[in-house]
């Protein structure tokens, strides 16, 4: 179990550095297993037992505390850990809700690239919830759910253009 | 192994009987404020096995059964099932003999949940290992819940690590 | 001073049931002050160590639990309590950072005029830190934070259509 | 009695003297992810008299200070100062005599605050007082940090009944 969690802390940091470089357009990133300080004072140095730690500066940035990161930034990296872990072991599939609501259209573009990307290469079936208009344009099909009946959901598929319609609705 | 069809009833305020199909690629789910997308995500979740009430932003389990509306009574029983296609026999071995099958969770107000694979009744630990098998499930990372993107970064470095045995 | 609160609660419950039916356009809202049961088991009666709850049911929808409303439903009601206190109590400045973040442009409309409103009747400076379009054609003047020298921010005033262009931009 | 201006300089990623005008309506602010809006909003948290390290982002109160960028070196010294213009004469007692005053807040690595209303130097209560006489401060409900907004609804009831107090 140790080896396998060395292996797949290798992999999955490789793809990380990979990826926050693409979401953002440059900066770097690494991932670190650090040992933790028990309960009883001992520092424990069995992997199984470490901590993972995001070291994350974006481009022009000093490495800081990734608390210090804004909210765009920390979704951003947070994105990139993901599908980090997704390509080192596809999960048939993942489902993000609303997760660019804190992106700027830079940004949105930039992650759908990707989403598009990951979701040709590994087969991974994509459900996204979003009210982005770019992320809408970017799928390749649309499901709206609607309350006709007040307290009442039904699915309807829709196309882009009456998506766009029920996106001003309420 | 793929999930391709979701199916439910009486899961929260999707009353009626509905069919939503999973396919490959991109698939976006859009609708204005309270109209019942996170709803449809947390269906997902629960066939999935979820077992923490606050996942599911409810007071007790029963709270995922239809409620009623100023113009319909509520409901005492919410059935969600996830068909799985498994032509290449990937599956875990004990379901490994059936090309496609059901995953069927339901629950009936103050009885509980009973869980079925492929027909047959099953407990509710078999499903989550079934799910945790295949690299998903109701704990795994790929389900991000709505305003819990930031919380990956927010957690202590030794939750993070659980992310990683994901991968392993 | 527990006269005094009884009397801010009745006034912040009455400007909260209003309030909340202007944001959802309908349904009901109200507040309860409620004791409290100690740590010993008592229930608590004095106001002072009261507990506020929050009932409310958008248009159509049963009365139910705060936590089964969804992100943006939360996110309105959230808006309707904060207005309410207020209204009751005007303070000299009022910063919202993006909380339209989960807003659909139905909201996003209804939360803006409300804004509006309460700014020309109370006098209160408003400052809201927003990536929604439709929100910063609402605002009196817009500023814009840039980072045209990487990691260092500056401060530029714009107008509407050069916050379209930032706004595109990264 | 208004608050008409922000002044800050070394404060996060506002390393060079920058000026905020607050004037009556409707400001907004915009610009792209990680650009320093949030920073401005907790700059004026800051001068409020904040003193929670969190509701700041940060894991000591020095990294309000500007840390450096790959061409600029770090800073030792951060300051925010608040205009408030006080026409009526409506302000708490002590400060009352004068039209118009700043409420200054400067912090030197490894040394802590120091605080000035109308050019006197004053004890963090001070300013924390002057804030909550006036309805406002680093803990009133009106400041509404970033991803916050849900917390209200989400706090336990005694939580949310101290928002009532700023209304009393
Ligand atoms: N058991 C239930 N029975 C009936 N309705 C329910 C039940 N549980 C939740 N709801 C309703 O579902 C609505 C919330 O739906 P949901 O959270 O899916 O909205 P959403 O589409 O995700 O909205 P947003 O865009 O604001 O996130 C609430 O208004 C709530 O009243
Ligand atoms: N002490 C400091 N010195 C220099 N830069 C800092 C300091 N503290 C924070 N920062 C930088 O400020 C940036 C975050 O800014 P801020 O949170 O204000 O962005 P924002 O405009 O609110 O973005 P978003 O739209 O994503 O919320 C981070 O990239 C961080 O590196
Ligand atoms: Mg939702
Ligand atoms: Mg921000």
């Amino acid at each position: 179990a140790r080896e396998r969690l060395r292996e797949a802390f290798t992999k999955v940091d490789g793809h990380f550095q990979d990826l926050f470089q693409r979401l953002f357009g440059g900066g770097r990133a690494h991932l670190t297993l650090s040992p933790v300080m028990g309960a009883d004072g001992q520092v424990n140095d069995d992997p199984l037992e470490a901590g993972l730690d995001v070291m994350a500066s974006p481009p022009g940035k000093k490495l800081q505390s990734l608390t210090l990161l804004s909210g765009g930034e920390q979704a951003m990296t947070a994105l990139a850990l993901l599908f980090a872990v997704f390509l080192t072991n596809p999960a048939p599939i993942c489902v993000m809700d609303e997760v660019d609501a804190p992106l700027d259209d830079a940004n949105v573009d930039r992650f759908c690239k990707l989403l598009d990307e990951i979701g040709r290469s590994s087969g991974v079936r994509f459900i996204v919830v979003t009210h982005h208009r770019l992320t809408m344009s970017k799928m390749d099909r649309l499901f709206g759910v609607t309350m006709a009946e007040r307290g009442i959901s039904t699915l309807v598929s829709v196309d882009l253009r009456s998506a766009e319609r029920l996106r001003a609705t309420a | 192994m793929q999930f391709v069809k979701l199916r439910l009833s009486g899961f929260k305020s999707f009353v009626e009987p509905t069919e939503f199909a999973i396919e490959p690629g991109l698939t976006g789910i859009v609708g204005p404020n309270g109209c019942g997308k996170s709803n449809l995500v947390e269906a997902l979740r629960w066939v999935m096995g979820e077992n923490r009430v606050k996942a599911l932003r409810g007071g007790e389990m029963d709270d995922v059964i239809f409620a009623g509306t100023s113009s319909r009574p509520a409901r005492n029983v919410a059935e969600v099932s996830l068909l799985v296609e498994n032509p290449l026999h990937k599956a875990p071995a004990a379901y490994n003999d059936m090309a496609d099958f059901d995953i069927v969770r339901r629950i009936e107000r103050e009885k509980g949940s009973a869980y079925r694979i492929g027909g047959r009744e099953v407990r509710a630990r078999d499903v989550q290992l079934f799910f945790q098998d295949v690299g998903s499930g109701a704990h795994s990372p790929s389900l991000v819940s709505q305003g819990r993107i930031g919380a990956i970064i927010q957690a202590k470095p030794t939750e993070r690590r659980q992310i990683l045995e994901e991968a392993a």
